[in-house]
């Protein structure tokens, strides 16, 4: 889901 | 978010804005491979492009901008403002070595074959290489300024970190990204030498010296 694809750490 | 990472954010933006303090107050950019600041400028610009795509929070948001800024400021400042100090003769790191193979290996190894994730991907595996003009001129020159030893202790005890905060995630909510943990990996092992040096030389105020 878009949850996951997303990079949440810089 | 845990301290790991936290820490591990702060002691990165530490490093940035210690270096860029540094080549601002002294006016001079003796000792600093530009070559690694360009390398550093290209992982964020194709790490953060999601910044105006995806909001996370706004610690995220404005890190990400933060980062970005202090990377073309400090490349700024070597390349045009104090290029007179730059030291040409001895960053002489072949950079396209890097990139090349890390563009390739970009497209080859990435969780999903659209431009945003190969860029992400590429940037990941450049971070974990980018350092290495650096620590190559310092072998050259065979030492480190003092201010230049603590900009690469927290700039390696960054990504150091965050493996610690990889591991955390796993164990508390069974996150793990295994291209993020490779490159980690492979980038704090570069640092494992000047570690040692750092840790033996530079805490008892000697000068750090480099093998040549």
């Amino acid at each position: 889901n878009g949850e996951e694809d997303k990079h949440d750490e810089l | 978010m845990n301290v790991f990472r936290l820490v591990g954010d702060l002691s990165h933006l530490l490093a940035i804005i210690m270096l860029l303090k540094k080549i601002w107050s002294s006016r001079s950019c003796a000792g600093i491979s530009g070559k690694s600041q360009l390398l550093f400028a290209l992982v964020f610009t194709t790490r953060y492009l999601d910044l105006f795509t995806s909001f996370i929070s706004v610690y995220n948001t404005s890190m990400k901008v933060i980062y970005i800024l202090c990377a073309y400021a400090t490349v700024y400042l070597i390349y045009v403002k104090f290029k007179a100090t730059y030291d040409h003769n001895h960053d002489t790191f072949r950079a396209e070595f890097l990139v090349v193979p890390v563009g390739g290996l970009a497209f080859l190894v990435n969780h999903d074959f659209t431009p945003l994730e190969i860029l992400w991907t590429f940037s990941i595996y450049l971070e974990s290489v980018a350092i290495m003009p650096q620590l190559f001129m310092i072998s050259k020159t065979g030492e480190a300024e003092s201010i230049t030893s603590h900009y690469l202790f927290c700039l390696g005890g960054y990504r150091a970190l965050y493996i610690i905060n990889w591991l955390y995630r796993f164990y508390s909510e069974g996150f793990f990204d295994l291209i993020a943990i490779v490159a980690g990996c492979v980038q704090t092992i570069l640092y494992c030498d000047f570690f040692y040096l750092y840790i033996t030389k530079v805490i008892y105020g000697q000068k750090l010296s480099l093998p040549a």
